[in-house]
């Protein structure tokens, strides 16, 4: 059974998709099996990975929504061990056709059963809101992953979304718990990055990653060529702070 | 009748709650009397004008689903002329209690009917959604104002959002228009807030503002003091953009 991970927070912009993006590749490139779930209508995690409108047709509205067989909708990237189920508009269908339905929380949970797709690792993007699909990537995850904006309104809401993975770990999914805070966008030069951070670790303690994100213009630009950050520029700071992320997230569940 | 902007963009962390804030205390500053609602669970315009959390108690979530007069509800700010009516997490039930209501799009619209607050201008921040809440926003309203974020994926979800407002227009709410995009966080030194900003102006033409809103640490700053930065700071850079803002809102809208 695959360790499922959702990159979740209502809070808008604070850096989930970046995170799902180049942490997913860095996993990849270490030669473990990830399936990145694109579950934002918006679609931003498969165009940072350069999946093409048409391949997105049958995509993570299909796997909710379908009987295809959750094979069948896996995107090629440019690693070979990391296949995207892509978004795009149609999905935010998904949520509205969900709402009557039966176990309407468990939809995703249930198709990723038996077996579904070889993986070891899948990481599921979140859009800003604590809707119905980031409901269904709470029941389908062993562990929530919570990017941290270093910025003022960044710690506003976590306690919102701490009390929802709560509530969805005693009601929904008894295995979810929370695996951690990932400071994003740390920017040195800034006193507000150090505050929060500060704050951050006051408050969380060591469920906050030891692995700082540098606000660094090489990720932005990165996505807009379609690649995550350690393929577009290797020795950027990015790109080895997510690849120094992935080393600390193994670590932290244990892999050898 | 009141002039209502809805200030709306399902993209997270595009600058939605700053521009509510600051501009509504530059447009304050001139003497027009102003009313900020917060329609975002999250709370951070309440907090960014230094709302307590008792003061929100009787806020946005009141003025949707109960029947105190909307006049009541008004919190007092820094600025003699801007008031707020504030947000907590009890608005993230409002969406789901309204769901199954009659004219549930209409809410906000009915509820701001004949004349319930003295004002000149209301601003409404929004959720990074289209849910319920954005669309009492743009049923509301007579014109929708767009932050857009001089990052790569900014320009990815408008079109959906254009669609959108084009959908409210034709069955909900048929004064509608788009007022504009903003341009948020633009720096200089980076050549992806050029790219989106070309692209912007090449796909809206004269609907982009001219005023850009240039990243400027103040603003965050002035937000952890729980002030607009035009207090804050007057003569920051960010201060003189909100305020050039504004100036060109009021002449685009044909005031004297
Ligand atoms: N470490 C970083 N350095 C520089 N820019 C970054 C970094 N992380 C994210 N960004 C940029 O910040 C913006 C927001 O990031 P991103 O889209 O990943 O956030 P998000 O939480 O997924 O947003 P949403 O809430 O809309 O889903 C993007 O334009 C992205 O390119
Ligand atoms: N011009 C600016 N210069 C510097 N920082 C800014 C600027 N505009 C916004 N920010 C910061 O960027 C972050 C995102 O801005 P903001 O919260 O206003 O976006 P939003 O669109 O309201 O987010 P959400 O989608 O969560 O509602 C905040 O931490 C804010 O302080
Ligand atoms: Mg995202
Ligand atoms: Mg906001």
């Amino acid at each position: 059974v695959p360790d499922i991970i959702a990159i979740a927070n209502q809070k808008g912009g604070v850096g989930k998709t970046t995170t799902a993006i180049n942490l997913a590749a860095a996993l990849a490139q270490r030669g473990r099996r990830v399936v990145l779930i694109d579950a934002d209508p918006q679609g931003n995690a498969s165009t940072g990975l350069g999946i093409g409108h048409a391949a997105r047709k049958n995509g993570t509205y299909s796997l909710l929504t379908a009987e295809a067989a959750p094979a069948s909708l896996l995107r090629d990237t440019e690693i070979e061990t990391l296949k995207v189920i892509g978004a795009d508009n149609d999905l935010a269908g998904a949520e509205i056709e969900l709402v009557g339905e039966d176990r309407r929380e468990y939809r995703l949970a249930e198709r990723m059963q038996n077996g579904s797709f070889p993986a070891d690792l899948v990481l599921i993007d979140c859009p800003p809101s604590l809707g119905l699909l980031t409901l269904n990537a709470l029941v389908a995850a062993s562990i929530v992953l919570v990017p941290l904006q270093c910025e003022f309104f960044a710690l506003e809401g976590v306690s919102q979304l701490t009390r929802t993975i709560d509530s969805v770990k005693r009601s929904l999914n008894p295995r979810l718990t929370l695996g951690g805070l990932v400071l994003t966008m740390y920017d040195r030069r800034n006193n507000l990055s150090e505050l929060v951070a500060d704050d951050a670790r006051a408050f969380f303690g060591t469920a906050v990653f030891d692995t700082l994100i540098p606000r660094n213009i090489r990720i932005s630009e990165a996505q807009s060529h379609g690649r995550p950050v350690g393929l577009y520029d290797p020795r950027s700071s990015g790109a080895l702070a997510y690849d120094t992320l992935a080393t600390e997230l193994l670590s932290r569940r244990g892999y050898p």
